[in-house]
């Protein structure tokens, strides 16, 4: 039997927004820990890795570790019919084809329940070794998704410079070239405001803005976004999801031809 | 010009 109650459902509704457009399917991993989901696009050039613990449901249960092969874009659609204040409710038996999703109102006074059909999924699980980063980035979610849309209208990637001082985003393309700079905030004193930058080394790299713009999808999700950066790796974009955990994407750079 | 990677070539499957 598994069962994950979440009082604040619309994290749900929030996350399935977040990856819907990347991934048209995966599978969500129930142990008794919690939920995890990694992913990665049809075209294996970003991951998605989803981490929901146990303790940050109000209700959990898993007595047996579960696979569930969910199509997104259905989930996606039966989460839409959940307020945004609904109490959200996924259940499972350990054998099932089906998974049931109750949504109860705040005052108890409408439930909703439906059920899915879960899908056969063959998916590799990819190794992501822990990596010290030359840079990370904090900064909020809101900017970041708007200096992603902004330099789109330049050109189809964005070279991301973080030095000490501050990052820069840039852009270039047939009309012409554009910088975005961020520094450092001299106080915090609005944490979610804050541009935070924690530097070993300096790095530039360059990368489809394509794929950030599916990433800053989930700037609902939270205030904050952290990107971390080191020469020739994958950049990492964190949105962490309340007390529950944490979405990060992971997307390869693009490097001189 | 810059060519897009992918990410087989940076994390190995499990």
């Amino acid at each position: 039997m598994f069962e994950a109650r979440l009082v604040q459902g619309s994290l749900w509704k929030k996350l399935l927004e977040s990856i819907k457009d990347l991934l048209n399917e995966a599978i969500f991993d129930c142990s008794s820990t919690g939920i995890t989901l990694q992913a990665m696009d049809s075209s294996h050039v970003s991951l998605v890795s989803i981490s929901m613990n146990s303790d940050g449901f109000d209700t959990y249960r898993c007595d047996r570790n579960l696979s569930m092969g969910i199509h997104l874009p259905s989930l996606s659609k039966i989460m839409k019919c959940a307020g945004n204040d609904d109490i959200i409710t996924m259940k499972a038996t350990d054998d099932a084809d089906t998974v049931s999703l109750v949504f109860e109102s705040q005052n108890n006074e409408k439930v909703s329940d439906y059920e899915m059909k879960l899908i056969d999924l063959d998916t590799e699980h990819l190794g992501i070794p822990e990596t010290e980063y030359s840079c990370v980035v904090k900064m909020p979610s809101s900017e970041f998704q708007r200096i992603c849309r902004d330099l789109s209208q330049l050109g189809d990637s964005v070279v991301i410079a973080c030095t000490k001082e501050g990052v820069k985003f840039s852009a270039s393309g047939e009309l012409g070239t554009g910088n975005i700079k961020l520094c450092q905030s001299a106080s915090t004193d609005k944490e979610e405001e804050a541009v935070v930058v924690d530097m070993n080394e300096a790095v530039c790299l360059t990368f489809a803005l394509r794929y950030l713009n599916f990433f800053a999808k989930a700037t609902p999700l939270s205030a904050q976004v952290q990107l971390s950066m080191s020469k020739d790796v994958p950049l990492v974009v964190e949105y962490k999801i309340s007390e529950l955990g944490f979405l990060r994407f992971y997307l390869a750079p693009k490097i001189e031809d | 010009k810059s060519k897009q990677t992918s990410l087989m070539s940076f994390f190995k499957k499990k």
